[in-house]
């Protein structure tokens, strides 16, 4: 069941995206956030062998089974987070990066992660005028149970307040920050620990790119309440 | 025989500061690799990392961090942008086997670079939070050393520091896709070079004609979360100049105990 080969034929200096049949699990065991249980992993491998040449290329990651849903509060106007069904108080932590100079070493990043599980915590912000933080520090995130909101690079004193009035238009080059947000979403989007994509920080991003980021984030209607089978 | 996998060049980089080498990219990556010594600009570099890491760990500057040494460090706003352009350069080996490919990837520059392998140039354009992967299998010397120099340029509106601080400096950071702290905030000085370098992972790659680009796994559950589905995707990219037939596989496993898996 947790086994597929598939063929298939890629033309001369083509692209091409292909999507397995969907793996059925019976009770896995699941990746819960730091407090509420333990933070389960599975091994997902892909490998694709090319005839007359053999193994031509692997790729693999760790993955939880979890489902994050949040919603803002109508009587409180506080954004409500559940992990697979069961309601969450959040105990978080503002981040910003581990090291100034951008020395980012994986053991930096586990000694920090591991500082705020410890600390009892289960979310990590990650703020708009920072980074958009790296693999390393998501797999921590995936190993200690530390849910992570990541915000996009808008903040409210460089994009459109601050002293004097800044420039509510986001960066120059929009397409650029488009192209840099759908590339690092490619590379995060696998992380258990991935809780929520904002924005920016304390602002919201100029329309175009508001609406363009909501649309990449957009869950698939197959992910939503729909059953398969 | 080289195999399938990454390895990641974090190691025996070298830096110099643009206006104090002479010479071009190709010179730097053909016939005048950089000397170290008294006389020489190049020192050891710091990658991942930035120009002001680099400068740092050679003592060039006081660590900005500590006390206020920050402020004995000069700012790009009153330095200009060439001050932080700084060549990167580095060597290694490759050696491939036939139809495999080899690959140069970068996971994050500030702000944008012009790459020179053994004499042969590439852009890679401004963006500081995207990937860059090249194919240099035609480049590279199959059963050699290799010799790779980047000159990497500061983002196009480093701003200057207002006297008096304040949030994101005169906010033209902002113009750039970059981050913004780097022009100083309530909770940080400003950053000197803001954070120009080679500041993640570099890497090289081998594949064979087909490569396999960011997979998407999602799950959905049903059934008070006993019935589990794992749906994945990836993209395929063939190399060649010819049809190809794979065999593509995806399997799931857990760690039971050490060294002992279910699938």
């Amino acid at each position: 069941e947790h086994l597929q080969t598939q063929q298939v034929s890629i033309p001369a200096h083509g692209r091409v995206q292909h999507t397995f049949p969907q793996l059925f699990f019976y009770k896995p065991n699941l990746w819960w956030p730091n407090g509420m249980g333990k933070q389960s992993l599975y091994e997902v491998s892909i490998t694709v062998d090319v005839k007359g040449h053999g193994e031509s290329d692997f790729w693999s990651q760790p993955f939880g089974f979890r489902k994050i849903e949040s919603y803002i509060d109508s009587a409180t106007g506080g954004r409500l987070f559940k992990v697979n069904g069961q309601r969450i108080f959040i105990r978080g932590g503002n981040w910003i990066l581990s090291d100034g100079l951008l020395r980012l070493s994986r053991e930096r990043y586990r000694a920090d992660i591991k500082f705020h599980a410890d600390m009892n915590f289960n979310m990590i912000r990650c703020w708009g005028g920072g980074l958009t933080e790296r693999p390393e520090f998501y797999h921590y995130c995936d190993i200690y149970g530390l849910l992570v909101w990541q915000e996009f690079w808008i903040t409210g004193d460089v994009d459109g307040r601050g002293i004097p009035i800044s420039n509510p238009n986001g960066p120059l080059d929009h397409d650029l920050f488009l192209l840099c947000a759908r590339d690092t979403i490619k590379l995060l989007r696998n992380h258990p620990s991935l809780a929520l994509w904002v924005g920016g920080n304390e602002q919201v991003p100029p329309d175009d790119l508001n609406k363009a980021l909501k649309s990449y984030l957009k869950l698939h209607p197959l992910f939503q309440n729909s059953d398969p089978n | 025989m080289s195999g399938i996998g990454k390895t990641v060049l974090d190691s025996g980089w070298l830096a110099a500061r643009s206006t104090e080498v002479k010479l071009s990219g190709v010179q730097l990556t053909t016939t005048h690799p950089p000397a170290t010594g008294a006389e020489s600009p190049w020192m050891e570099a710091v990658v991942p990392g930035t120009v002001l890491a680099t400068l740092v760990k050679n003592k060039v500057v006081p660590d900005p961090f500590y006390g206020l040494e920050n402020e004995t460090i000069i700012d790009i706003g009153d330095s200009g942008r060439e001050y932080y352009t700084f060549w990167f350069f580095t060597t290694f080996q490759s050696k491939l086997l036939e139809n495999q490919h080899l690959h140069l990837n970068f996971r994050g520059i500030n702000y944008s670079a012009e790459l020179y392998l053994n004499g042969h140039e590439k852009v890679l354009p401004k963006g500081m939070f995207r990937r860059h992967s090249l194919d240099v299998t035609n480049i590279v010397h199959p059963d050699g050393k290799n010799l790779l120099a980047v000159l990497v340029h500061p983002p196009d509106h480093p701003g200057k520091i207002p006297a008096e601080g304040g949030q994101g400096g005169d906010h033209e950071i902002g113009k750039d896709v970059a981050t913004q702290y780097v022009e100083g905030w309530d909770w940080i000085a400003p950053i000197r070079d803001r954070n120009t370098g080679i500041w993640d992972e570099v890497s090289i790659s081998v594949t064979g004609p087909v490569k396999i680009i960011d997979p998407h796994l999602v799950s959905s559950l049903f059934d008070n979360y006993k019935r589990v589905y794992l749906h994945a995707t990836t993209e395929l990219e063939n190399t060649t100049d010819s049809v190809v037939e794979c065999s593509l596989n995806i399997q799931v496993s857990t760690e039971l105990e050490e060294n002992i898996c279910l699938l």
